[in-house]
Parts: structure tokens; sequence; C-alpha cells
């Protein structure tokens, strides 16, 4: 059951604009979706691309894809481009007989000749829609095993392979191949899969178009991917009587887990890289050993998962959770997250150090702890201060140096040249004088106002319950 | 929350991710600002689309159309100072305030809370079995001193932090619930003392639960909201 749309690679929202010809390609009406435009564009040798208007059920057939010259790309909310992958996909599949990109070169470097050209290296063929043939692109026209080939500019040398990987040697899977972008588009036992964005034959939760529940998944076409954690990049296949199935792509070798993505006391982002000791879960629950497959049944197996460090019972986020997470030994709890565990801070590394609350701090560190660079004291973009030297003379606001004129408790400080956040602390610590202590204060402050709430009955309690 | 009971908690807000399940809690210090714990979220910079605060329900995860429910796109986070475990949100819009939603005020600047200070904190989190889970919860806490604190904690808790007392039943807030308010009664009014935040176990019965001090950084807030 492989859908049309198979043969093409979607570029969401986008509209593809040739320089030369304004309005290209004959419009079709009432397409009930893009596998309708699919189905008219596929069979057409002179068709490339399509683009599909949601909003009028229309799509415009083109004769050009994004490779071809005097085209661009543009932002164009309610229009997908979906083009041939034969002619964008820049792998082969197979021999590459189907191949129509634009490499022109071969694997010695030597230039391609045109195919419509005759000299230096003669040859039988003629270019037609079918054999794709174009300018001086590499074709296998024969279908060489070798793949792509062309003959070349150079008089000694008659043909040459283009050296066109396979997309499967093209794209190698480091981990478990959660950051696989590669366009292998078939499963180990060679079913084609189905795409992500449709839901038949097999119906699934990865919804890419209305919800962007996965924007980092990259779940455009019916290429491989690992958007759940799994052991290996995989597919949903076109064969209903199969679900999914795993691809089979070469590993890029050990796993490198790079000592600085590991952190040992706090867990950054999403706690990929967490690999301390932590083995209970926020509520005290001990964790479940990974090796072990009691009281929780599981597929992360430590010896499948060996970047992920699935060691003893240590809290760990194989899938890529919100956080490190783990089984959990209580038979009612399959799982839980280990959000005991402190998150690391964004800062970048602090270069100096301030006394007490950094009023007097005159040194040159001029970004904030975020490592966004400081707006100038005296500019009025992109935020307007409050602060300027002349309005605080004593603050020696120079530049775009680190001050503290308002004597923020919290030290320098500076207005950022990022639009979004007014004002942020600086790539400075306190130095080692120990900070006021606010324990025993001079005096205890009292309120003046405060907030209120209506002790309201019950009433709506209990008709809750 | 642990050992509570189904309670009312008007500036109470309910922090909903993209896949539109309640994951923290904020405060309401203003009509369009939340106070959260930087827990809550995985970076300063965390793309925030899909983002939302829920509010004037008691449900964890209410329906579409329910009387008072009311939910506001989170628009920017702005990360408190690097000790403070503190993120304000500024929401898309200001919310309503009635009679199921409320602003907390926030303490004076480096107010320290007396011990023995009676306090509240509330939430959606995970309740252990001990009560309704999906409604909110609340229990009552008592304020001790960060001295009597430390003898348990040896010494680990930090001034940018307090403590209530440690109970023989297991009570206390857990997951779900960091970002929440701990609220003391004052002078006939609820301020906005604490915020709940992860501690190595939750309510773990007889040990005092740290929360973050929210006075340290009331200058942070509202020089954030100023600006």
């Amino acid at each position: 059951q492989r859908s049309p749309l198979n043969d093409f690679e979607v570029l969401r929202g986008t509209e593809l604009q040739h320089l030369l010809h304004g309005v290209a390609g004959s419009l079709q009406k009432d397409m009930v979706d893009a596998e309708e435009c699919a189905k008219r564009c596929g069979p057409l040798l002179d068709c490339r691309a399509f683009h599909y208007n949601m909003s009028s059920l229309s799509c415009q057939l083109l004769p050009w894809t994004q490779n071809s010259p005097h085209t661009r790309l543009l932002h164009s909310v309610g229009c997908d481009l979906f083009q041939k992958k034969d002619y964008v996909r820049t792998c082969i599949m197979d021999k590459g007989v189907r191949y129509r990109g634009t490499v022109a070169k071969t694997v010695g470097g030597l230039l391609c000749q045109s195919w419509t050209h005759r000299f230096p290296n003669d040859h039988k063929y003629k270019p037609t829609l079918q054999n794709g043939l174009e300018e001086n692109f590499c074709r296998n026209p024969d279908g060489d095993p070798r793949g792509p080939w062309c003959y070349t500019t150079d008089p000694t040398v008659r043909f040459q392979s283009c050296g066109i990987k396979s997309c499967r040697e093209a794209a190698c899977v480091w981990c478990n191949g959660e950051d696989y972008r590669g366009s292998v588009d078939h499963t180990e036992s060679g079913r084609e899969c189905q795409r992500w964005d449709l839901q038949h034959p097999h119906v699934h939760p990865f919804k890419p178009v209305l919800s962007p529940r996965f924007p980092d998944k990259d779940l455009n076409n019916n290429y491989c991917r690992n958007p759940d954690g799994s052991e290996r990049p995989w597919c949903y296949t076109t064969d209903p009587k199969l679900k999914r199935e795993f691809c089979s792509l070469p590993s890029c070798g050990s796993e490198v887990q790079t000592h600085q993505d590991a952190t040992f006391h706090c867990f950054r982002g999403k706690g990929e890289g967490y690999r301390g000791v932590a083995n209970t879960t926020s509520a005290g629950v001990p964790c479940q050993r990974w090796d072990s497959q009691s009281p929780h049944q599981h597929n992360f197996r430590p010896e499948k998962y060996t970047c992920k460090d699935l060691r003893e019972n240590f809290c760990r986020n194989p899938d890529g959770s919100e956080a490190p997470w783990c089984f959990t030994s209580r038979p009612g709890m399959r799982v839980a997250f280990c959000y005991q565990i402190p998150r690391c801070t964004d800062d970048v590394q602090t270069v100096d150090c301030y006394h007490g609350s950094g009023e007097q701090y005159r040194g040159s560190v001029n970004k904030t702890r975020m490592g966004v660079p400081c707006q100038r004291w005296s500019a009025e973009i992109p935020h307007k201060p409050r602060f300027t030297p002349t309005s605080a003379p004593h603050a020696q606001l120079k530049e775009n140096f680190c001050r503290n004129p308002d004597g923020d408790s919290h030290g320098p400080w500076c207005y950022t040249t990022d639009p979004g956040i007014s004002f942020d602390y600086c790539a400075l610590h306190r130095c080692n004088d120990p900070p006021v202590s606010i324990l025993d204060p001079p005096d205890q402050v009292q309120f003046e106002k405060c907030g209120k709430r209506v002790n309201r009955p019950d009433q709506w309690l209990s008709k809750l319950r | 929350i642990v050992g509570g009971h189904p309670g009312n908690s008007p500036w109470t807000v309910s922090l909903h991710n993209r896949q539109g399940q309640h994951f923290c809690s904020g405060s309401l210090v203003k009509e369009q600002w939340v106070l959260t714990a930087r827990q809550c979220f995985s970076s300063c910079r965390a793309p925030l689309t899909g983002y939302e605060v829920w509010l004037g329900t008691l449900l964890q995860n209410p329906q579409p159309g329910e009387p008072g429910l009311q939910h506001v796109q989170v628009a920017q986070m702005f990360c408190g100072p690097s000790d403070s475990q503190l993120v304000l949100l500024k929401l898309e819009r200001p919310v309503t305030l009635n009679q199921r939603v409320a602003l907390i005020c926030l303490p004076p600047e480096r107010y320290v809370v007396p011990p023995a200070t009676m306090c509240e904190i509330a939430g959606w989190g995970e309740t252990n079995g001990t009560r309704h889970d999906r409604i909110l919860n609340v229990a009552l806490l008592n304020v001790i001193s960060n001295q009597e604190c430390n003898i348990k904690h040896r010494g680990r808790v930090r001034e940018t932090e307090m403590c209530t007392r440690g109970l023989m039943a297991p009570v206390g807030a857990c997951e779900g619930d960091y970002g929440g308010p701990l609220a003391c009664f004052t002078h006939d009014c609820w301020v906005l003392e604490g915020i709940i935040i992860p501690n190595r176990v939750c309510a773990r019965p007889g040990w005092p639960a740290i929360f973050l001090r929210v006075s340290v950084f009331v200058d942070w807030i509202h020089k954030v909201i100023q600006l």
C-alpha cells in the first residue's frame, strides 16, 4: 500500500519561485490532498515537483526543482513544496539508475562532458526525458553496478564513475540513531517505509504536521528515523501486515560520549548526558536495575544502548524524555522521573569576580552569564536604558562593560543585545568574600499590602467531589 | 502533594507543556507574570511554543469549557540569578482576576519568615497514593529556622533557601508540584515566601523540607517586571 507521495520529499511552508518564468506550471484544482497531486505528477516525466496549497485545495505541477538554475525557495504559509526524490536526493538507491541529481564531476575530479556533446569523447547516447541525460550531470543509463557515471572532458579518460554514495552508506548511525537524518526509506527486509505524515496503512501517534510534538525528530517523508528512543532507526512499513521494522544502517563506530557532555551532579537540557549515580525517583522510590526485567519488562537492555550508560539502577534518559528517569522497583509504578537531580545552570564560564554586590566593579567583562554580548550603556537599541553614563556618573557606565548602577544585590549586569531579554547578570562570580547574611538582618521588615483569597465555603469543592 | 487534602489556592497555576500535560506549578504574582522553578524547564532559552498556564480550576486536566478556566500561552521566560533556581514567565496577555484567580503578594526584600509561621503548599503533583490525584491538594507546614534545618541537613541548606518542619507522617510536595507556592499567612494575608523545589526525597517523614526563599530575589522580580 505505498503512497504516490513516497516518491517525493516535502518542504513545509515553502514555495519554489522561478526567477525567469513568473508563474509556472499547470494548476490542478479540487485536489483532495497532496496524494492526488502526487498521482498526477508522478507519471509525468516533465513534472519534477509540485506546490500543494491546503487552503485552495489546488496543486501546481512544476517542471523544475530547487536544484534547477534561476530558482529560489521562499517561505510561504499554506503552501508545501513536494519535489521528486530522484531530483533532490544527494545519494543513490540501488545502482542509481533513477538518480537525477546535479553532480557533474567524476570520482577522479574530472569535469563531466555534456551528454549532447560528441567531443572529446564520442558516444551513442541521445538525451531524452526517459533517460534523463541532462547537461553534464552524472547518470546511469546502462545500469552500471558502480552507479552513475559520465563521459569526461579529458580526452585521455573516456568515462569514469562519479562515486556517488548509496543512501545507506552516505549517513551512518551514532549511538541509537536519534540524530540519523539519512535518506534510507526501506527496512532491513526491503519493505518500503510508510510516510510519517500519513496514517495509512498504519495509524500512529507521530503527527509531524498537525501537532509539532516532535519538532526536532525530522519526521518528514518516509525516511528511517528513531523518534522514540528505540535501539536503532526504524519506520512504519507500507506492508499492512507488518506495522514497523528496523532499518539496516551502518554504525559510525563505537560511541564516544564526549566527556564534556557528560554531567555527574546535575543534568543539562533533558539529561541525556547525565552519568551520575542518583538511583531513586523524585518520590524516593528505588529504581529497578536496567539489566533486570522485574518487576517491569522493558526493551532498554544495556547492551543495546551502550552509549546510554544503562548501568546498575542509575537514573538515565535513553529515549529523549523530559528528564532522567528509571523503571521503579514498585510493581504499581512502571517509570518515574528523577527530578530530584538538580539542573545544571546554563551559565558560561565566568572570567572575573566582584566584591560585595559589585557596585565598585570596574572590569571589562561585557557579556551576560548566557554569553550574550552586552548593549553599550550609551546606546538606545535594542533596549532604552534607564541608566546612562550621564544619568549615573557614579557607576562609570563605560562602553558595554558589566556594571551595577542600581546596586542590584545579585551582582553586575547589563542591558543585552538580545531584543527578547532586556537585562541579565554577567559572566562573573562573587569573589570569595562571604556575602552579607540575610538571616540576622538589621531589622525585620513588615508588610504594607498583601494577597487575599476568598476562603469561599466548600460548596464549590463539595460540588466538585 | 503527599499527605494533603483537596483545597483552594487561587494564585497557584498549572503549567502545561506542548503535549498538553501538566508538568509543574507556578504562582501568579502579577496579572501577566508567573513565578516558577528553574527545574521545570530544560534551559533558559527553551522554545516555549505550546506552553501554557492554566488557572481558575481545581482540576489537573479540566475539560475545555469548564467554568472559570483560563489558559494563556507563555510568551517569554526570564531565568533568575544563577543561585535562585527561579524563572519568571511572562504571559501572552494578563489573566482576569476573580474569585478563582487571585494574585499572591511578594514579601519585602530579604524578609525572613519567623519560625513557627504557618504556611501552605499547593499543587496537582504526585500524591504517592495518599490523596485524590488530578485535583488541587494543599498541605499545611510550619517554618523552622535554617539553623535548626541544617542540623538534619548537615549544613547543606543555603541562605537562599528556607525550611519547614518534617512531620512523622509523610506530608510534603512531590514531582509535578515543583514551582508551586509555599504561601505563609502573615498579618491576615497570604504571602509567597517559598517556591517548591525538588528535594532528595518527597515528603520524607521526620525530615525538614527545603524551599527556595523568595524574599532574597524580590528585587530581581520587580526589576524584570519593570524593565
